[in-house]
């Protein structure tokens, strides 16, 4: 479920 | 990476070319507000605290460096520049934008995902960019008439939101875990901010007239 939440768009 | 996001990413860093070509072009910066362009710095830098410790892909890293860079180079010149300073509106960019920058960093301390420093600045840098054209724009309706480049600059820098919202429902429906609440809250707002400007940039379009927005 954490790595969905990662802030991967600028 | 699906279209919508491209596709805005790609706007934005159109919105900031369009900025560099005016100020480059004219060696003028009239018309631009100061405060949203240090606003945005401010964003970035709260944004991309993780640039260095969170590698996702060459694309993300390379454009937020450009997105730092130039921002802070547009921040430069209108502080530094001896020839275009002297055409910023000292006089018209009054908005007080450190209200924007308490506020925003008052919601982070209470809205956020994790309560981690990097994500309260995660989240500070999400709600001050909601707010962060609000100078310019106020500038825009104090200084009439709006040159053609300027327009353009504010008009891409509101699209590029709006396909970031199409973004997020695309997400929303095509990735389980989904859920980015915060961002697309404020995506909304910010990009509703923009509505009487995309009005008036319309009607200057479709009646081939000047852009002007009402006092």
């Amino acid at each position: 479920r954490w790595r969905s939440n990662r802030h991967d768009e600028l | 990476m699906n279209i919508f996001r491209f596709a805005g990413d790609m706007t934005h860093l159109i919105s900031i070319l369009v900025l560099l070509l005016k100020i480059y072009a004219t060696k003028s910066c009239s018309g631009i507000s100061r405060k949203t362009q240090e606003l945005y710095a401010l964003v970035f830098l709260a944004r991309y605290v993780d640039i260095f410790t969170e590698f996702i892909s060459v694309y993300n890293t390379i454009m937020k460096i450009v997105f730092i860079a130039s921002t802070l180079a547009i921040v430069w010149c209108m502080r530094g520049h001896r020839v275009v300073r002297r055409s910023y509106d000292k006089e018209l960019d009054t908005f007080r934008h450190y209200f924007l920058i308490a506020a925003s960093l008052v919601l982070a301390l209470l809205v956020h995902e994790k309560f981690t420093f990097q994500e309260i600045l995660w989240a500070f840098s999400i709600y001050l960019e909601a707010v962060a054209i609000l100078p310019q724009l106020v500038l825009l309706q104090r200084s009439g008439n709006v040159d053609n480049l300027t327009g353009q600059y504010v008009f891409f820098l509101g699209a590029y939101r709006g396909l970031y919202i199409l973004n997020w429902i695309y997400r929303y429906f095509t990735e389980p875990h989904f859920s980015r609440w915060i961002a697309c809250v404020s995506g909304l707002v910010q990009t509703a901010l923009y509505a009487d400007f995309f009005y008036y940039y319309f009607l200057s379009w479709k009646n081939n007239a000047k852009l002007k927005l009402p006092a």
